[in-house]
């Protein structure tokens, strides 16, 4: 554990509670993607099997139960508790055209072709791409509230940290996990046109189709 | 650990 590590667990973290919090407070999911949130719930799901099979530290647990807990949370208000609120109009993306591709490729490329294995895989190549459909709608909507676009910075800040982190644990521990880095990589470039327009807009962010 | 395949990160 190093610092930038645990700094993108928490901006990670903060991301996901924001989403929450502005979905129960406004009464409404206006503006978000169902779609991305159903990503990140597989995401968590399909990397997070391990807790049934390993144990790596309190803290491990604890997060994953968290990331979990809350993705399902975001699911349940934007598609049952808020559904009228629902932006299901603009929300088009067709996630089959992410997940049947991410699906192969962890077939093909993969440390390791075991269950487990193939479905961590998934998860570190669906996670880099699920961000889409919620980029997509604000592309469709023309703009973002303000608490969205914090919502996206916090989930950049967290991908640009473990960057960091890996580079930290290259170079120290001479740990490196190439899957995890390329995917992580892309996943933060899909951030960075998103990044410019958070910093030159001030927040207000319109993301041109 | 050096092994990939000990993923302890989130």
């Amino acid at each position: 554990m190093n610092i930038f590590r645990l700094a993108g667990d928490l901006s990670h973290l903060a991301a996901i509670i924001i989403l929450l919090l502005k979905i129960w407070k406004t009464r409404s999911c206006a503006g978000i993607s169902g779609k991305s949130q159903i990503l990140f719930a597989l995401v968590f799901t399909t990397r997070y099997l391990d807790l049934l099979t390993s144990f790596i530290s309190l803290y491990n647990t604890c997060m994953k139960i968290i990331y979990i807990g809350c993705a399902y949370a975001t699911v349940h208000l934007i598609y049952m508790k808020f559904k009228a609120t629902y932006d299901g109009n603009h929300d088009t993306f067709r996630i089959e055209f992410l997940i049947v591709p991410v699906g192969g490729l962890s077939f093909l490329v993969n440390h390791d072709f075991s269950p487990l294995e193939i479905l961590w895989t998934f998860s570190i190549y669906l996670e880099s791409v699920a961000i889409l459909p919620q980029l997509f709608l604000i592309s469709k909507t023309g703009e973002a509230e303000t608490i969205t676009t914090h919502y996206l910075f916090c989930l950049g800040v967290y991908r640009a940290l473990y960057l960091f982190n890996w580079i930290w644990r290259f170079y120290f521990e001479g740990f490196f996990d190439m899957i995890a880095i390329v995917a992580g990589v892309v996943q933060t470039i899909l951030y960075c046109d998103f990044f410019y327009l958070y910093v030159t807009k001030g927040e207000k962010v319109a993301i041109p189709s | 650990s050096n092994d990939p395949l000990h993923h302890d990160e989130l």
